[in-house]
C-alpha cells in the first residue's frame, strides 16, 4: 500500500498546475524512490517527466510499486479543496481503484477527506538517454517566461543559439522579427538572478513557441530554469524543486 | 519551412 504525507499541499498543487495543460491522463508511479510521472502530449512532440522524491515527504511508505492512473483535471478539482498550507496525505491500496486524499489544516481543526477514482492508463514509457548537452544555460525562470511570451506574439517558432557570448532567442513573423540575447552574467550577490552558460559546443536549434510558453507555467516551481541544448536532439527544460523536479522535453523543428 | 519532429524519433519506448 501507499501512504505519503506532504507538509505543504502547495507542492502537489503547483506541480499539477504546471502540467495539466500539456497532458490529461497520466500514471503517477509510486515506488521506493518517491512518486514519478512521465507523459507525452497528444502529438508526441513534448514530454513531461516529474519526480517527487521520498525525502520531500514528511512520511512515505510504499510497499510495492503502484501506478495511480489519474485524470489531471479531476485531480485538480479535488486539490482545489486543499489550502496551500494544509498537510496532505495520499493513501492507496495495492492495485487500487481509488486514491484517498486527506487535507488537514494547520490549526488541526478541519480535516477533509476525498477519494479520487483511478483509471487504467496504458501508456508507452520512453527511454530518455543520458545526454552530454552542447550547451547548458541557467537563468531566472521569470526571464525565460517573459522572452517566450514576448516572442510568441511575433512568431510560432523561435531559433535558439548558444555561443560563448551568450544565448540568443530570435524569431521572424508576419509583422516583423525580434531577437533577445542574454549574455553570461553570473550575478554573484543573487545567483538565482544570473545567467550562466556552460558551452561544450555552439548549438542552434528551432522550437515551437506554443510549447515553450506552455512549459513556462512551471515557473512557479523554481526561481531558476535550466535549459539544455544539443544539435539534433530534443531540448530539455528543467525546474528543480527542493526534493524533486519537473522536466520538459521538446522535439526540435527540423530543416529550413 | 521547417517541420516539427516528434519525440519518438529520438526516444525509444522501454
Amino acid at each position: 500500500m501507499l501512504e505519503a504525507r506532504l507538509e505543504q499541499s502547495s507542492v502537489l498543487k503547483k506541480v499539477v498546475d504546471a502540467i495539466k495543460d500539456l497532458v490529461q491522463d497520466c500514471n503517477f508511479d509510486c515506488n521506493d524512490s518517491g512518486i514519478q510521472l512521465q507523459a507525452m502530449d497528444n502529438s508526441h512532440v513534448a514530454l513531461v517527466a516529474m519526480h517527487l522524491k521520498t525525502e520531500g515527504f514528511a512520511l512515505y511508505r510504499c510497499d510495492r510499486n503502484i501506478a495511480l492512473g489519474i485524470n489531471l483535471v479531476s485531480l485538480q478539482k479535488v486539490l482545489r479543496a486543499a489550502q496551500n498550507e494544509d498537510v496532505m496525505t495520499l493513501k492507496a491500496e495495492d492495485s487500487p481503484d481509488a486514491l484517498s486524499l486527506v487535507f488537514e489544516n494547520s490549526e488541526n481543526d478541519r480535516i477533509s477527506e476525498y477519494d479520487l477514482k483511478l483509471m487504467d492508463i496504458d501508456q508507452e514509457h520512453l527511454g530518455i538517454p543520458e545526454t552530454e548537452y552542447g550547451a547548458t544555460v541557467k537563468m531566472p525562470s521569470a526571464e525565460f517566461q517573459r522572452i517566450c511570451r514576448d516572442l510568441s506574439l511575433l512568431s510560432e517558432s523561435v531559433a535558439i543559439e548558444a555561443t560563448k557570448e551568450g544565448i540568443k532567442f530570435s524569431c521572424t513573423g508576419d509583422i516583423g522579427k525580434g531577437a533577445v540575447t542574454l549574455r553570461q552574467n553570473p550575478n554573484v550577490e543573487k545567483p538565482e538572478l544570473g545567467t550562466t552558460i556552460e558551452l561544450q559546443e555552439p548549438v542552434a536549434l528551432t522550437f515551437s513557441l506554443k510549447y515553450l510558453v506552455n512549459f513556462c507555467k512551471a515557473s512557479g516551481l523554481s526561481n531558476t530554469v535550466t535549459i539544455s541544448l544539443s544539435n539534433e536532439v530534443p531540448l530539455l527544460i528543467e525546474y528543480e524543486m527542493e526534493h524533486g523536479y519537473v522536466r520538459f522535453y521538446l522535439a526540435p523543428k527540423i530543416g529550413d | 519551412t521547417s517541420t516539427q519532429a516528434r519525440l519518438n524519433d529520438f526516444f525509444k519506448p522501454v
